[in-house]
């Protein structure tokens, strides 16, 4: 593996576990999108579904996927849970988590019929899982546009969650070059991602951060 | 008939 890889899912773990520490330590969902988090079990349930065929690619590799797919149900669950502890934030979560998932649903699941690598279940619930990640995070930054204030957990998070697959591109041009292989709807998917994602940072660095710099006393 | 596709990326 080379560094682009191993970095790409260091920060891909590290979103999530910043995620769940955030919500443990601060014992607060605020800001939080859970059409976001249900999409992210979707993406991973989707994807992994080679750990039932038992021809397991390495040990990092199935110890990952299992952690990727535990740790997004966890979440979940955390966000359920607080339903009852913590019955406003959940009703403000709920009430500003309006985007419409049933479009991207409907837009991956086609895009999964037409674009994939052998028209088999295993392979159509792959690319309908690498078309779904990169624009499952479009309720959460939907979520932050409309409530206008961002906590820095979220910010975190979706720089961590945005550099994993930013880093992925180096990544697949390293193995180009070096295998001669390229996955050309990991590619275009991980192209579209970094797209959405710098967008909110783009927009993030001139709401927040030029407005709190222009607020400065 | 190719043979099976691996994705061994996560």
């Amino acid at each position: 593996m080379n560094p682009f890889r191993i970095l790409g899912d260091l920060s891909h773990l590290a979103s999530i576990l910043v995620l769940i520490f955030n919500i443990k330590s601060t014992n607060t969902i605020e800001g939080i999108s859970i059409k976001t988090q249900v999409l992210y079990v979707l993406v991973f349930l989707t994807r992994y579904l080679d750990l039932f065929s038992f021809r397991l690619v390495s040990f990092y590799n199935t110890i990952m996927k299992l952690f990727f797919i535990s740790s997004s149900i966890y979440v979940v669950v955390l966000l359920q849970r607080s339903k009852t502890t913590q019955a406003v934030a959940y009703k403000t979560m709920l009430l500003t988590d309006t985007f419409k998932v049933q479009y991207i649903l409907l837009g991956t699941l086609i895009a999964a019929f037409v674009i994939n690598h052998k028209f088999t279940f295993v392979e159509i619930a792959w690319s309908f899982s690498v078309w779904l990640e990169s624009v499952a995070i479009l309720p959460q930054l939907f979520m932050l546009s409309k409530s206008g204030k961002s906590k820095s957990l979220t910010v975190h998070y979706i720089f961590a969650l945005g550099l994993y697959r930013t880093l992925y591109i180096p990544n697949w041009i390293w193995r180009y070059h070096t295998e001669g292989v390229i996955d050309k709807i990991a590619l275009a998917a991980g192209i579209i991602q970094t797209l959405v994602y710098s967008d909110f940072f783009y927009l993030y660095y001139k709401k927040v951060i030029k407005r709190s710099a222009l607020n400065l006393p | 008939e190719p043979s099976e596709i691996v994705h061994d990326e996560l």
